[in-house]
């Protein structure tokens, strides 16, 4: 463990935290994904399968559950008490487009052909892409509550943690992890316009809007 | 460098 990744996965935290703690004091998931927030839960349960047959930390562990637990209980938040709030009309991404692509590249690219390693390598891919419903719908209704984009900047602060943590990686331990880290420069990319309106706007104390 | 995945990340 290195201070980047831990950096990186309180951030990770810290986005789900923002995001519950919206839903319930605004009482609405307006302007959240459910598409985005279903493939997470689809990310996190295919990638921590090794639950159940590998012992990492302690630390590992509860955090794995977290993420777990965490992205189901968004998913039921959103499908029960705040149902009316969210507007399916404007959460129009075709995730088949990414599902498809994601399973062709991981039965492709991965470090053995076994299915947890294939589910892993899916979970990788499906990850660098899972915020694409949510990047579309913002850019559709070209705004956003300043909350929810607190929890879209922490989550790209997550993934472009991971970066320094990789090369740090590399010159301590000598290893590199070709899949984790193509997909999260993939990842890292697709927030770059949404940092460019954040930094310039939400951080000067403006409403999020993008440019008509 | 050896590619391998690391098992320890999140």
């Amino acid at each position: 463990m290195n201070l980047f990744r831990f950096l990186g996965d309180t951030a990770h935290l810290a986005s789900i935290l923002v995001l519950i703690h919206k839903m319930h004091t605004t009482k609405s998931c307006r302007g959240i994904s459910f598409k985005t927030q279903a493939l997470y839960v689809a990310v996190f349960v295919t990638r921590y399968l090794d639950l159940f047959y590998r012992w990492v930390s302690l630390y590992n562990f509860f955090m794995k559950l977290f993420f777990i637990g965490s992205s189901c209980y968004i998913l039921f938040l959103m499908k029960t008490k705040f149902r009316p709030t969210q507007d399916p009309a404007i959460d129009t991404f075709r995730i088949e487009y990414l599902l498809g692509p994601c399973t062709v590249i991981a039965l492709i690219f991965n470090y053995k052909f076994s299915p947890t390693e294939i589910l892993w390598s899916f979970s990788i891919f499906l990850e660098s892409v899972a915020i694409l419903p949510q990047l579309f719908l913002l850019q559709r209704t070209g705004e956003a509550e300043t909350i929810t984009t607190h929890y879209l900047a922490a989550l790209g602060i997550y993934r472009a943690l991971y970066i320094p943590n990789w090369i740090y990686r590399y010159f301590t331990e000598g290893v590199v992890d070709p899949i984790a880290i193509t997909a999260g420069l993939v990842q890292t990319g697709l927030y770059i316009d949404f940092f460019y309106v954040y930094v310039t706007k939400v951080l000067q104390g403006q409403k999020f809007e993008l440019p008509a | 460098a050896k590619a391998a995945r690391e098992k320890d990340e999140l």
